[in-house]
């Protein structure tokens, strides 16, 4: 909510999915069957993407329940096929986030 | 731009797939031209990479957290909080609000009226033609109509021997001359259908595409390293006639290379017929000697995954589905003052035309579809909305973007430094 940080400018955006694999309807969920969100944060250097546990009911995304992962490195990977969540060595790079 | 008229041209399914955007196969001259002329934001985002929550979103200047939409079956006012939208804003600031097209996502997330009366002051117009979109319309090698992905057609043999576009364009061009008579204030929103599926557009544009001439996409494979949750199924590119009897399995099948380039072909002879319809538009823009006291914008919903990653359509967080273009055009602020009369948008044929536009200016910066509003705004001169709270379930108007007005005199490639949106 502080508008006035010293980092670069983001862009949000959002999808919902049914479940964890894709199915039938993964594309274009029902609000009554979305269960969960992914939220990206992008910047000129990476994008970043949780996919975490969304409840229809209350509308409410839970970020202490994270279902899966993406960042890629915009400088080396323009096209964002090497999804690197999971490498540790960039550890720093959450830090930094959190 | 205080007191000008606003033309906001929303185009559906539009990746920056655009010369100038950097694309070296497209011809698309006269959106090009447009860009010569404006500011272009070569990093613009959507807020979700579908068509009702993404314009619900950039209409009201909300997240889809905020509206409460990210599927097709609500109507904000009544399931979020009663949002005013960017039309109603300049509606209720003594504009006349024209909607052609497609602008709100038809239905119930627009409550069946495209939000009339709040948003416009006339009902909106939607081609006849719109109703046969989804028709077996498209001649297959069997020589029947089918309902396919991949459709060139003969432009007299369809019903009413039209298109939703060409007949958005005549509409729009006809409030031009109407608006130019009656002398108020207008924003004219005009929703183009294409390129959006299916990809039904004039014949004769096929042959600005030789196939030979269409590549693949650079990544044509599902990464290994991508969740399952983040895949999309492309279910709507299944369901097409022409797709369905390829028998491709689900959810990770990929197409045949030669179909795939078929697609590619078709998205981007799609993207030159809309090119022509927005040159027409323009065009009657000069014609009614509004170009000097009109903004242009130009955008799209979100864009379209051509095959990167194994995938089709939207329907994902990838820059592919998310990204679009945005540029504004704002008479002797992106350009020096335009004269009464003068020819800005002449025409331009993309079957003749050889030549490259460069925008006037570009940014880099990261920017989103949410801050539309505001920007609009704040160049047409009137207050720009307020910064909504953390929650504003109940806060009538108020934005969740920030107008970026002021990156326009940040020079071109130049990436301004930080603490942006702190300066007021």
């Amino acid at each position: 909510t502080d508008r006035c940080f010293n980092e670069e400018p983001v862009a949000f955006s959002q999808y919902p999915r049914p479940a964890d694999t894709p199915q039938w309807n993964s594309d274009k969920p029902k609000l009554k069957d979305i269960r969960i969100m992914g939220y990206s944060m992008r910047t000129i250097d990476y994008r970043y993407t949780l996919w975490v546990q969304f409840d229809p009911n209350n509308f409410r995304a839970n970020f202490e329940d994270v279902h899966a992962g993406e960042l890629y490195m915009m400088e080396n990977d323009p096209n964002q096929d090497n999804n690197v969540y999971n490498n540790t060595s960039h550890g720093w790079f959450f830090k930094k986030l959190l | 731009g205080d007191g000008m008229n606003v033309l906001f041209i929303i185009v559906d399914d539009l990746r920056p797939v655009l010369g100038c955007y950097g694309d070296k196969l497209v011809k698309s001259p006269n959106i090009d031209q447009l860009a010569s002329q404006s500011m272009v934001f070569s990093n613009a985002y959507a807020q979700q990479a579908v068509c009702a929550p993404s314009r619900v979103s950039f209409l009201t200047g909300r997240r889809p957290d905020t509206t409460r939409l990210y599927d097709f079956y609500s109507y904000w006012r009544v399931h979020a909080g009663n949002y005013s939208t960017m039309p109603q804003y300049f509606k209720e600031n003594g504009y006349v609000t024209l909607s052609v097209g497609k602008v709100f996502h038809p239905g119930v997330s627009s409550n069946y009226s495209d939000d009339y009366p709040y948003s416009w002051s006339i009902p909106p117009f939607h081609p006849s033609a719109e109703k046969h979109e989804n028709d077996k319309t498209c001649r297959g090698k069997d020589g029947k109509l089918h309902a396919n992905l991949v459709c060139p057609v003969n432009v007299t043999e369809m019903p009413e021997g039209t298109l939703p576009d060409i007949q958005s364009t005549e509409e729009a061009i006809h409030l031009l001359n109407v608006m130019k008579s009656t002398r108020q204030k207008f924003f004219l929103a005009v929703g183009y259908h294409k390129p959006h599926i299916p990809l039904r557009y004039p014949q004769e544009f096929l042959k600005l595409y030789p196939l030979e001439n269409i590549t693949l996409a650079p990544d044509p494979w599902v990464p290994k390293k991508l969740p399952s949750v983040a895949y999309n199924p492309w279910m709507d590119i299944r369901q097409r006639d022409d797709v369905e009897a390829l028998n491709v399995s689900f959810p990770y099948g990929a197409l045949p290379d030669d179909f795939q380039r078929q697609i590619r072909q078709s998205y981007y002879a799609a993207v030159s017929y809309l090119d022509v319809q927005i040159g027409l538009l323009l065009s009657a823009l000069d014609d009614a000697g509004l170009s000097n006291n009109t903004i242009v914008v130009f955008t799209a919903d979100h864009g379209w995954s051509l095959g990167e990653h194994g995938e089709w359509a939207k329907y994902s967080n990838f820059d592919v589905a998310t990204r679009v273009p945005l540029m504004f055009y704002v008479p002797g602020m992106t350009t020096s003052p335009v004269s009464q009369g003068a020819r800005v948008f002449p025409y331009l044929d993309p079957f003749s035309y050889i030549g490259v536009s460069v925008p006037q200016g570009q940014s880099k910066q990261m920017v989103e579809l949410v801050s539309l509003f505001p920007t609009l705004a704040e160049l047409a001169g009137l207050q720009v909305p307020p910064a909504c709270p953390e929650m504003s379930f109940g806060v009538v108007l108020c934005t969740e973007g920030r107008s970026i007005v002021h990156y326009f005199n940040i020079s071109e490639g130049e990436v301004g430094e930080g603490k942006e949106g702190c300066a007021d």
